[in-house]
């Protein structure tokens, strides 16, 4: 009958897209590490 | 017909079709399953590059805490009306790096607008009272961060009235 | 052939004064770029034979390096593993990125024109290690090598601004090279660089889309390399676990980039044997974001209704590309057409549809399902384009005659899908009806066309062998974990709710009180 997939540590309900947070296919942590960010030119 | 993408790499490694049999896979995958990239294998040491290095006692922090790319950390200093300094600090001091983008979402969850030509972030003192699709036009407050020559009256908040916020210049 | 004598010496001293460099307290770019100058001016950047042996010398010091750190414990647990020294790799990493951002460009030659060739002689490197060491073949010094790669080379460096669709598309044709049914050793290390936050989102956002042809390949790679595991349901700890990081990948894809796997579902259905059923329905459950659904529960909803029922879906794969090979898409074009020689060809179709006794051996299964995969949607896809052509013009008079069932269930189409139907053996009809399912998706006029060419067959095969099959085939897509695709959802309450179907009364319904409970529960949830 399959997995229960709510069960693989993917909130499939985020507003927010899932593949900034994805850590790794093997396990539900979140990824460590700076984030993506883009700071815009006029800030330097 | 994907093959015209430059397809030069995938050439077959030494046994011909490059494909192996099932039961070898298998046994390789198992094998690889004892040897699975672990989560240290995809970090890497924190470099951390001072813009201007000076020499300091090494009993001093030489590395960021971890807790300044930490977003509740801004968040808390968002809320704390004393922490508008500090993420003006990040702002203006840590350019081009995570924690100046954190700082600057705190500031604009304060309502804070930064303006592109002045290098300056605003907030409005009170309702605008003039607002077209290109412009207010009111009375503001802005960071003051300019410290020139015998000036001393930089790093503070200014109240500007009669200004107007043209939104070309809206970051 | 040999490297020349003392070339070896020649390149360990340029690594060490390279690692020297670059553990300067403060080490400032410009001493990378001269170290890089240095080493073109010394011509062993040219892209030629000697730059080749100059990177795998310096892949090989640093592999070699790496590995010698490394003790292994036994068995599963992995805490007793002492963590490999990852310098050598870091700074080989890092020569390569500064060899890049740091070329003279004035030569005429793009800077990225070095990078295939690196990452060629890397790939070579890591296929040749693989075959000689099997068993005791160790991923992680490259996993951690394309780390870095991924890392610095997928940066928003100004320098590779605009040339990230470039390195992106290299790194991707070296992922390809690297794939799990050439590596199999390195198919964890591979599934985790493929999805990596720093390049499966730029490739398939980069350049418009452009990226996708590529992404898709790789995605096809891992289904290919799992295929003949999957075919029966009991996975190994190992195929299991990497299963689950497919569907972990596949959960994200569905989240973040719905309309990627919408566009190649046919290809990656092709891939997926049919007792996959989980992972399928993962893919065919996707629907563009600025889709609404309608839930399929609602009573009395109007599914004619919908806008995007006469619309069609986005198809990216080739979908007559079986078709071509097997050379019958000009005959079946031709009687889609005409209509000509009928049960003549209809029967040689449906031998053409056999493997041959070694395919079938190797296939698992006596039928070419990618041929009957795409007979079946391209058919289908001509035919509603026949039929919307003709539509308004008909279905006014059809209407008045009394036929309940729209104008584009007649004519040619019908006649391949019936035979196939009814004179298929158990397996075949089983293959054709999982075709004709995998179209059950979001609300377009594939979804609306196949759900009716589906009802359509099971009220009219008046056998009750097809139509529990035909049952069959919704009940496994239904009874396994979500997600569920919107297009099997309707066609089932269609079927359980439409008396024209006289679904109840069929003696499968009530074989047995499980399965009497079994439609009670999924038409529960069906609402």
């Amino acid at each position: 009958l399959g997995i229960d997939l709510t069960t693989l540590g993917l909130n499939l309900n985020s507003a927010d897209n899932l593949h900034k947070t994805f850590g790794s296919p093997w396990s539900d942590e979140p990824a460590k590490g700076d984030p993506e960010f883009n700071v815009p030119q006029c800030y330097y | 017909d994907l093959g015209a993408i430059g397809d030069g790499l995938s050439t077959p490694p030494a046994n011909p079709g490059g494909v192996h049999d099932q039961s070898y896979n298998l046994q390789m995958l198992e094998a690889a399953f004892y040897k699975l990239p672990q989560p240290k294998d995809s970090e890497r040491a924190k470099s951390y590059t001072p813009r201007h290095p000076a020499v300091t006692p090494p009993s001093y922090p030489q590395v960021q805490a971890p807790i300044v790319n930490n977003p509740a950390f801004w968040e808390r200093l968002g809320a704390d009306n004393y922490g508008t300094d500090t993420l003006f600090f990040a702002f203006y001091y840590q350019q081009n790096t995570y924690q100046q983008f954190l700082a600057a979402k705190e500031l604009k969850k304060q309502s804070w607008r930064y303006h592109r030509k002045y290098n300056t972030w605003f907030q409005r003192h009170e309702e605008p009272k003039v607002a077209t699709d290109d412009f207010e036009q009111g009375t503001y407050v802005y960071f003051d961060f300019h410290i020139a020559n015998d000036e001393q009256h930089g790093w503070c908040q200014r109240i500007k009235t009669d200004f107007t916020f043209e939104y070309n210049y809206l970051e | 052939e040999p490297d020349p004598a003392g070339f070896r010496e020649q390149v360990s001293m340029l690594f060490a004064e390279w690692y020297r460099i670059c553990e300067l307290p403060g080490a400032s770019e410009s001493a990378y770029a001269h170290y890089v100058i240095q080493l073109h001016q010394s011509g062993l950047l040219k892209g030629d034979d000697a730059s080749d042996r100059f990177f795998r010398l310096l892949m090989e010091l640093s592999v070699s390096h790496c590995l010698s750190s490394e003790v292994i414990s036994s068995g599963p647990s992995q805490s007793h593993l002492v963590p490999l020294s990852f310098l050598a790799i870091d700074i080989y990493a890092k020569l390569v990125y500064s060899v890049l951002k740091f070329y003279p460009v004035d030569q005429g030659v793009s800077k990225l024109s070095l990078l295939p060739k690196v990452l060629a002689v890397t790939v070579k490197f890591i296929q040749k290690d693989s075959e000689e060491k099997k068993i005791s073949f160790n991923p992680r010094p490259y996993f951690r090598l394309f780390i870095n790669w991924l890392l610095d080379f997928c940066s928003l460096e100004p320098v590779f601004d605009g040339a990230n669709f470039q390195v992106l598309t290299a790194l991707a044709n070296a992922f390809h090279a690297l794939q799990p049914l050439k590596v199999p050793g390195f198919s964890f290390a591979w599934l985790e660089l493929v999805s990596h936050r720093s390049f499966m989102p730029k490739l398939l956002t980069a350049n418009a889309q452009k990226g996708w042809p590529y992404f898709q390949r790789l995605l096809v790679d891992l289904f290919q390399f799992m295929e003949p595991f999957l075919r029966n349901a009991e996975l190994g700890e190992a195929v299991h676990f990497l299963y689950k990081g497919t569907l972990r990948v596949l959960l994200v894809l569905l989240h973040d980039y719905p309309e990627f796997l919408c566009d190649y579902h046919f290809s990656f259905c092709d891939v997926i044997p049919p007792s996959c059923i989980q992972m399928r329905n993962i893919i065919l459950s996707a629907f563009p974001r600025n889709m609404r659904l309608p839930d399929p529960s609602t009573p009395n909803l109007k599914i004619d209704l919908l806008a995007e029922i006469s619309q069609s879906p986005r198809i990216l794969s080739e979908v007559d590309a079986a078709l071509k090979t097997k050379q019958i898409k000009s005959d079946i074009d031709e009687y889609l057409k005409t209509r000509q020689q009928g049960s003549l060809f209809l029967t040689e179709l449906k031998q053409k549809v056999l493997l041959s006794p070694t395919e079938s051996a190797r296939a698992g299964t006596r039928y070419n399902v990618p041929l009957i995969n795409s007979l079946v949607l391209y058919v289908g896809m001509l035919a509603i384009q026949q039929l919307q052509a003709r539509t308004a013009a008909h279905s006014q008079s059809m209407a008045s005659s009394g036929v309940s069932y729209p104008v584009y269930l007649v004519g040619a189409a019908l006649d391949i899908f019936q035979s196939f139907i009814m004179d298929l053996d158990t397996e075949g009809r089983y293959l054709f009806l999982n075709a004709v399912a995998n179209q059950l998706r979001y609300p377009n006029n594939h979804t609306h066309y196949f759900s009716f060419i589906l009802l359509y067959l099971f009220s009219e095969s008046n056998q009750e062998v097809i139509q529990e099959q035909i049952t069959r085939v919704l009940l496994e897509r239904l009874i396994v974990n979500r997600p569920h695709p919107w297009g099997l959802l309707i066609t089932f309450i269609e079927l359980i709710k439409n008396p024209r179907y006289n679904f109840w009364s069929r003696s499968f319904t009530r074989c047995a009180p499980e399965i009497e409970k079994l439609f009670e529960s999924v038409s529960r949830s069906c609402g």
